[in-house]
Order: C-alpha cells, then structure tokens, then sequence
C-alpha cells in the first residue's frame, strides 16, 4: 500500500461540520457564502476581512504539498504558503476551491472547484497591528 | 442513561488562513 499519508488537514473541512458565525449563527461548512465571511469579520473587533489573489502555484517540497504565492490587500504585500494539494481556500464568489479538488472532495466530501492563479481568495488580517 | 453527544463547533475564522500581517493603514 501506499506510504502513509498523513492528513493534516483540520477536522473543520470535513462536511457536515458546524461553523459559528460571528453573530452566533451556525452554518455546515459547505454550505458557507462570501457574504457569512464578509458579514463576520464586520463585526468582528479584531479581524478584518482581506482579498489575496492567487499569483503563483508552483510544487511544494513533499509530495502533496504546493507553494501558492498570493498577493493581499490593496498594498499587494507577496506571501506564500506551503499547503497541501486538498487544502481549500474560500474564493469569492465561487466558494471553496483546492489545488486538487477531487482529493479534497474524496477526503473531506466538501465539493471544491480548482484554485487558479488569479483567483481571489478571503483571506484575514488583524485590525489591531499597526 | 445516554448522555447527549457533543458535537464540535468551530469559529469561523478558523476556516481562513491568516496570511498576511496587516501593514499600517
């Protein structure tokens, strides 16, 4: 069989999970819209609510693994995460999207649509850095 | 007696990756 693959993904994305809201309403996490994260970081106190587009995917250093490059907020500040290929990212608009979603959708049953470079993914920020 | 399951919630903002530290606005 294969090597073992550790799924280091957390247990939120699996479907059928709770998510609360920040105004205490609970939502499955498939069925999450833009609005329900635009609408919580606005009454958040400490989050505020930012747009990363994707630039960049390139492969990661293990096998499942991919660099994604994104570009965030208005001052396009350039970060890159290493993730795995089934990691959803919430796109606007669209909802969730992972490098490999037929993985995401056989290990979490959370229908996904392929992350692309341009897309703009929701990203956080803390308010209270200066 | 059977006890209630619990079952786990999760915030929000636990499904958004924090990328990036804001700059000064």
């Amino acid at each position: 069989s294969s090597p073992s693959s550790p799924v280091a993904l957390p247990p939120f994305f699996m479907r059928g999970s709770i998510i609360q809201l920040a105004d205490g309403e609970l939502k499955r996490v498939e069925d999450l819209k833009t609005e329900d994260f635009i609408q919580s970081a606005e009454i958040s106190s400490e989050l505020k609510i930012d747009s990363s587009t994707v630039e960049r995917i390139d492969c990661g250093q293990s096998p499942n693994a991919v660099l994604i490059q994104f570009s965030v907020g208005e001052l396009k500040a350039q970060v890159c995460v290493e993730v795995l290929v089934e990691y959803p990212f919430f796109v606007f608009g669209q909802g969730w999207s992972s490098c490999c979603p037929d993985r995401t959708t056989q290990l979490f049953e959370l229908s996904c649509a392929k992350l692309c470079v341009g897309d703009v993914c929701v990203s956080l920020t803390l308010r209270s850095l200066r | 007696n059977v006890e209630p399951r619990s079952v786990p919630v999760f915030p929000w903002h636990s499904l958004v990756p924090f990328l990036a530290p804001t700059q000064s606005d």
